[in-house]
């Protein structure tokens, strides 16, 4: 089974923006274990 | 049954040839694993390539047999070989048993033991209000943000799927569905059938609270759970459900092998989606069957039934729609709540 989710986040706008600390960020890799609860991206 | 001294063995060999053949699977499974990982580790990314096997795969019976499967599973264990059933299962998938809410001898079955849920405090949820937490113990298969108007996730390299063929054309995604007739009629149905209600989300009532910003990006994650993870699925995030979906697919398998080489494998499978808000826009949660893990329960909607036997199987009749809140403001749901579970078959 597998779990697809779907959100919408702050984004950095342009280029000068990337550096924008309200910019949504995964905190996971490709290929990671996670478990229920465990933060996915702030 | 047999009287004669012959018939008195023939139970006994066929049942180690049974044990033989499925050890005989599970090491070549474990096998083929451990390459994928070693390919993996030495950065080499695995390509689509459809096969025979998979095009089999499509004339086979899969309902019928996840059905049967889950029948099988739900069939009643006697209390003194629980332990050492529940224990071999844990060995074969690697489940941590002390998790377990309940001593073992409590779960009936497998498929009891297989929805189990964990003992208070084995999932902190992440208490950062700028977080979105995992809402299922799994290996995280892709991530990133949507870019351009058809929203395409990547099933392996070489092959996409769209994210409005996912959720439905009628999805609240903060996109223009690609093909979508603008001329789609709002309908509102019998209320009196269990208070169902059904809209067309094409229309504005539902989508006036999920605009779409400059500021804000679209992503994705997509999460595999493994037959020995914990399958109960969880809130991500505080949010308010608006719609549930269900798409009566097909039930095609999910594992690594089946994402190389099935064409649309999650668009074509039995799904549920529930759609809302949260505080940053638009959030969609998709429950992806598969083959051994086929229907979906939700805690939020105990009447919903998936991998019903007389569903037709062509992935491209409409969804049922459920829209939780007429009014627009959703079902609200706390960030780590229990929302549903992927039973066995």
């Amino acid at each position: 089974s597998t779990v697809v989710l779907v959100f919408q986040a702050p984004t950095a706008n342009s280029p000068e923006d990337s550096s924008s600390s309200s910019d949504y960020r995964f905190c996971v890799k490709q290929g990671d274990r996670v478990r229920v609860g465990q933060a996915l991206g702030r | 049954t047999g009287d004669s001294k012959g018939n008195a063995f023939l139970v006994p060999g066929a049942t180690m040839a049974t044990i033989l053949m499925l050890g005989a699977l599970h090491a070549r499974r474990l096998y083929e694993d451990k390459k994928i990982e070693e390919k993996r580790e030495k950065g080499i990314e695995l390509e689509f390539h459809q096969d025979v096997k998979a095009s089999f795969l499509g004339i086979l019976p899969l309902r019928s047999i996840s059905r049967a499967w889950g029948s099988f599973m739900s069939l009643e264990i006697p209390v003194w070989m629980r332990p050492h059933a529940y224990k071999a299962w844990a060995r074969a998938f690697h489940s941590n048993l002390e998790e377990a809410a309940r001593p073992l001898e409590e779960y009936v079955s497998l498929q009891d033991f297989f929805v189990r849920s964990l003992k208070e405090g084995c999932r902190p949820i992440d208490p950062d209000p700028c977080c979105l937490v995992s809402p299922v113990d799994g290996t995280v298969l892709r991530f990133g943000e949507l870019k351009g108007s058809r929203g395409m996730i990547e099933q392996v390299k070489g092959h996409s799927y769209s994210v409005p063929a996912l959720l439905g054309n009628n999805s609240l995604l903060p996109m223009e569905p690609e093909g979508k007739n603008e001329s789609e009629e709002e309908a509102v149905g019998d209320k009196s059938d269990n208070s169902w209600l059904r809209v067309s989300l094409a229309s504005p009532k539902l989508r006036e609270n999920i605009s779409a910003s400059p500021m804000k990006g679209l992503y994705y994650c997509v999460i595999y759970l493994k037959p020995g993870d914990y399958h109960r699925i969880h809130s991500p995030v505080d949010w308010n459900v608006m719609v549930r979906r269900h798409f009566a697919g097909r039930l095609f398998p999910v594992n690594e092998r089946a994402t190389r080489t099935i064409r649309n494998l999650y668009v074509e499978n039995e799904r549920v989606v529930l759609e809302g808000k949260w505080k940053e826009g638009f959030m969609a949660l998709a429950a992806v069957g598969a083959t051994n893990i086929g229907s979906i329960e939700l805690f939020i909607e105990p009447d919903l039934r998936t991998n019903k036997p007389k569903k037709k199987l062509f992935p491209t009749e409409p969804p049922e729609e459920r829209v939780y809140d007429p009014e627009g403001h959703g079902l609200k749901l706390e960030k780590g709540k229990e929302v549903g579970v992927f039973n066995m078959g």
